[in-house]
């Protein structure tokens, strides 16, 4: 997180905002929700209150402004710059402008009001720019569902440092950015994808092409704004181009790029009894035909061509693929299996049924 | 592979680069208006100079080169305000 040159802040907790006027692209009473969810982001947090008024001056003034706007900022039209604020102090100060001519929503199609306007607001309070790729405070716009958004460590910690902390009983905590060559670092879930890796954590998937050395790191809602964020488990049907990823009883399906309508179904419609609540790996071995899920300590064997479980499933872990413990991700490549759990990583070849291997987690990031 | 899908980007229009990275750097990374950016001072020209600080804020490879990624980045939708400076 990274404080507005000068230090500036409000000299009171009690600050007050108004909305000036409205865009026809939202109703009014989603306008108003978007603002006030976007303030509560930052006085769950703080000491801060946030009282709104009606004619006359407030410490926020809220606007849909329209290319020049006579603040020496011009809107460029749309996408580019979405808003801007101004950081806090009288008059202007504390402000914040948004872009007309930009689409605003309440959900993932165009922009999402409620994110822009949260990080705007963190200008207003005294924030700056922060180079944490999962920020609020991140300049570059990327959609987070607004049901799952909390309020990232980084930013916490930030408007915290100025205001102090919340006076909440508990503290609030937030998702902290996965770095690739963090030692400590765990994965919900894995799947290679047309030659690639994709390994899943939080809201985040790392994304590893053979061909390129860096890591590169991503929102999930990035490339595929309907999937939820913690995909417990994943895995990449090479026959038929595809990968499935699960979370608690559902799945959907990815064909190529993009996720196959229709989708979340029931993981149920794959064989599972409905005492399996979830599904925590699973990988497919591209030579056999088989897809292997694992669920706490045991596993079942899919048929892909026959399109239902194998019988004398499930089986225990450990009986067949030895001592590798609950498993949180697993994937295929090349013939091998490679088994997840914690920061451990387990190569096993499937032909003599022995782990060949053991390495960290983060073994496949360069680091 | 596309290493940016599930859409590939658009044909790059070569004319437009060095014009967005001009207003994009002086829009967030303050480099001065009509300041002859090209022009060398202190042994580096200041866009060059302007572009490594924009790479390193973003964790890219800085190259001081409008390489793919940094255009990349320079076209993603953000905020108005500056990464740097007022």
């Amino acid at each position: 997180y990274v404080f507005t040159a000068g230090n500036p802040k409000w000299k009171r907790n009690n600050l007050t905002y108004r909305i000036l006027n409205y865009t026809p692209k939202m109703r009014k009473a989603d306008v108003d929700e978007a603002i006030r969810k976007a303030l509560s982001v930052w006085s769950n947090v703080t000491p801060l209150t946030f009282q709104r008024v009606e004619d006359k001056e407030a410490d926020i003034m809220i606007s849909f402004a329209y290319r020049d706007h006579r603040d020496n900022s011009p809107f460029d039209g749309p996408n580019g710059q979405l808003a801007h604020a101004f950081q806090p102090g009288e008059g202007i100060g504390g402000d914040v402008h948004i872009d007309e001519e930009e689409a605003w929503t309440k959900d993932g199609r165009g922009y999402n009001l409620f994110i822009v306007v949260a990080h705007e607001l963190g200008h207003s309070l005294g924030l700056s720019h922060s180079s944490d790729p999962g920020a609020l405070m991140y300049p570059a716009y990327s959609y987070t569902d607004p049901n799952e958004f909390l309020l990232p460590q980084d930013d916490i910690d930030g408007i915290q440092a100025i205001y102090g902390k919340s006076n909440a009983a508990v503290q609030p905590t937030g998702p902290i950015t996965p770095e690739a060559c963090d030692p400590n670092l765990t994965f919900d879930s894995i799947t290679t994808l047309r030659g690639e890796i994709f390994f899943f954590k939080g809201r985040y998937m790392l994304r590893k092409h053979p061909a390129r050395t860096e890591t590169e790191l991503n929102f999930i809602s990035l490339f595929w704004p309907t999937l939820p964020s913690g995909i417990q488990a994943a895995y990449e049907n090479i026959e038929k181009d595809e990968i499935l990823l699960f979370k608690e009883d559902k799945y959907w399906v990815v064909r190529g790029y993009d996720i196959a309508p229709g989708y979340p179904k029931p993981i149920y419609r794959l064989g599972f009894p409905k005492t399996v609540k979830r599904v925590n790996a699973a990988y497919s071995d591209e030579t056999t035909g088989k897809t292997y899920f694992f669920v706490a300590d045991r596993y079942w064997r899919y048929d892909e061509k026959k399109k239902s479980m194998d019988h004398g499933y499930p089986r225990k872990i450990v009986s067949d693929f030895g001592k590798i413990g609950r498993v949180d991700a697993a994937f295929w490549k090349d013939g091998y299996v490679y088994f997840f759990h914690g920061t451990t990583q387990f190569k096993f070849d499937p032909r003599a049924k022995q782990i060949v291997g053991q390495m960290e987690s983060i073994s496949w990031f360069n680091c | 592979v596309s290493s940016t899908f599930p859409v590939a980007p658009e044909t790059e229009d070569e004319g437009k680069t060095p014009q967005l990275v001009e207003s994009y750097l002086q829009n967030f990374y303050d480099l001065q208006r009509g300041s002859h950016p090209h022009l060398r001072s202190h042994g580096e020209n200041r866009l060059v100079a302007k572009l490594k600080e924009m790479q390193s804020f973003f964790g890219l490879q800085v190259t001081g080169k409008p390489d793919a990624d940094t255009l990349e980045m320079m076209k993603k939708p953000r905020c108005g305000v500056p990464d740097i400076g007022q």
